[in-house]
């Protein structure tokens, strides 16, 4: 998997569409203090399914969503759009995942608990690793309404956040990963109890 | 499994070793078990950077715990490459000799993860291909300009709709 | 006495402000009775940098909420002057320009207090008429060495017995 | 109050008898990772009273004591002093305590809590305003064995930690003070709970 893209709309200082493209090379964002480069960090935990408003640095979730300026009235809506492409290697049952997405997976709305078997049968129905060809993407997509709605998305069909989740297990994004360092939290790699490390190796095992 | 936990723990604590003397340039950095006799025990981390005795990390200054912490963020990288790496400010407690190494040694992985660096420091500038800057020309409201590529000026990929 | 509680609130509120203006160039920074109706209240803190709208200080940014901490520490001094304030590296978050003027508000607040600060860049050194270097020779054992004085040389201050 | 110097003798890295002598003038502390710096910080911490070994970043209060290295052995007492010289203009009530010191009070091991009587009389023995030259200096010394016997002095004479608590108070070095801002801790201040902000300036008050 290699990142390809980040969009914003309404999310945080992000009022307008903005789209961040990555070329797979190490990148730098610079700019001022207090010019929104931790809120684009914040935007890609969101997207990938991030639960705590204190982790985005806001009192609820809602603080998220662009709330205006003198000069501009508050949105009614953030949304962050994420794509990934697949890269020829991919390791860890993220791979199974991936598969099972592109393949034949139609995520509908009602889906109920019962999904989970379903699920299980689609992977047995996916065939072999022909239909996985590097290249293929896979854009995951958040929003948040002002009326306390959410809505995720799975290359453009509605999703549950289980599903994202789901997909990024073992890809080495999941929540107990190292892949984003909030500002300021470097240290807490080290002063996090004994047991916690030991789910990170248990993560990536 | 116990088996799969215990292979991955070997691994990223030979790889630990490994990226902790490339960051300090020299000592010794492991992980080892709060209590070896407990298959479920906790993991405690020591570090001895060089020329220092063995000791708990809480006891390292601001800048050896950025490193440490690296070394051990890269550790878990190496055993399950992650897509890509977003690093806020951790530049930012380094002297200089140290943000070199750190920037070394994060070239060497990148051809592996995807690092994308949030700094104010120009060093770690240097070593990125793609600069994106943020402004807010319009007061409180973020705009991403100005992209600069190294190999050839390329289309600024900053698009805003 | 509140009486005396209210005196000195005031006069720190009228401090920070003035001193929030100064170190983020513009904007409002302020102190509130988090219930305006109970003498024993809590007291919360609003900052609005230039440009945008009035805020919990928690939203800002890692830059926004060291300079506004440090408004709030140079509006407290301002009230009772302290002998002596010891920073250790407050300026690590902070931009080039908002160095700039951190240092300069250093710089008018040292007729009444006297400041030692821990850094790493090059600008806060500036100002500086006195520069300790701690070193590590010996591996393990700190040394102070080499002091400067901006106006001419004196004796270096830095003696090992 | 001026801040003319301080004095470490086996606290932290710092084994050997260091002096860190001050012209009243802004100073910068500077050198490498790891070097001892901030030591120095909690040093002056340490001896104005501090007495949370977690505030010193360590996990019990011998941890301040140096603790040796590959070629040298730890030693068995760490100790710090500062000397403070009386400026022009003393403020608030710690001008009244500084005369106190100054003038008659002969502190004693055996000070018991009636002290306290005794210390009231001896206010309004000393002589006034006369008493205080500027120029003249009150040194206050720690020391810490690893016995875990501690010792005050003031001026050369042991005293109880009260003594050094009750002369710091209102010149702006007590504990609820600004006047030592700990590494990574600046933005503590904004994130303290509203009552503790209060107190901070009902201590200036
Ligand atoms: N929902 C929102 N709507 C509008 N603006 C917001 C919202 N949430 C946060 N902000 C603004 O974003 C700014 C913080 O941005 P951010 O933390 O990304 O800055 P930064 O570029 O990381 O700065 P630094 O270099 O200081 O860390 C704050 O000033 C805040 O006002
Ligand atoms: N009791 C002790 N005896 C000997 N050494 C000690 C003791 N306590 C701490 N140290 C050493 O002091 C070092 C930390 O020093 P300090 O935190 O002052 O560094 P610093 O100069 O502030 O570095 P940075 O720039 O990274 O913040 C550690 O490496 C630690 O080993
Ligand atoms: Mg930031
Ligand atoms: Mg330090």
């Amino acid at each position: 998997l290699k990142l390809k893209e980040i969009e914003l709309l309404g999310f945080k200082s992000f009022a307008d569409r903005t789209r961040l493209i990555c070329d797979g090379s190490t990148a730098a964002i610079v700019g001022p203090n207090g010019c929104g480069k931790s809120n684009l960090s914040d935007a890609v935990s969101w997207v990938l399914g991030e639960q705590s408003a204190r982790i985005l640095r806001g009192e609820r979730m809602s603080d998220v969503i662009f709330s205006g300026t003198g000069t501009r009235p508050p949105t009614g809506m953030a949304e962050v759009s994420i794509t990934l492409v697949e890269g020829e290697e991919t390791t860890g049952h993220g791979a199974e995942e991936l598969e099972r997405v592109l393949g034949v997976r139609e995520p509908s709305e009602q889906d109920q608990p019962q999904q989970n078997i379903e699920a299980e049968n689609q992977v047995e129905k996916a065939s072999p690793k022909t239909r996985r060809f590097p290249g293929s993407e896979i854009k995951v997509t958040r929003r948040l309404f002002r009326s306390g709605e959410s809505e995720y998305l799975l290359n453009g069909e509605l999703c549950r956040l289980r599903d994202i989740q789901d997909l990024f297990m073992g890809t080495g994004l999941g929540p107990e990963s190292y892949a984003i360092i909030e500002q300021g939290r470097i240290g807490q790699i080290l002063s996090s109890k004994p047991s916690d490390r030991r789910a990170i190796i248990e993560e990536a095992a | 499994s116990r088996r799969k936990f215990m292979e991955a723990f070997n691994a990223i604590n030979r790889f630990f070793a490994e990226s902790f003397r490339a960051l300090f340039g020299g000592g010794v950095g492991e992980m080892r078990f709060s209590d070896e006799s407990d298959p479920e025990s906790g993991i405690d981390l020591v570090a001895q950077p060089p020329g220092k005795r063995l000791q708990n990390v809480l006891l390292l200054s601001g800048g050896e715990k950025a490193l440490t912490a690296l070394a051990l963020l890269i550790a878990v990288f190496r055993f399950t490459p992650s897509p890509f790496c977003i690093l806020d400010e951790v530049d930012a407690p380094l002297d200089e000799s140290n943000v070199v190494r750190f920037t070394r040694m994060i070239q060497e992985m990148s051809e592996q993860t995807q690092f994308i660096l949030i700094t104010h420091n120009k060093r770690t500038m240097e070593i990125c291909r793609t600069l994106y800057g943020v402004t807010m020309e319009e007061p409180g409201v973020s705009k991403l300009v100005s992209v600069r590529f190294e190999a050839g000026e390329r289309e600024p990929a900053a698009v805003t709709a």
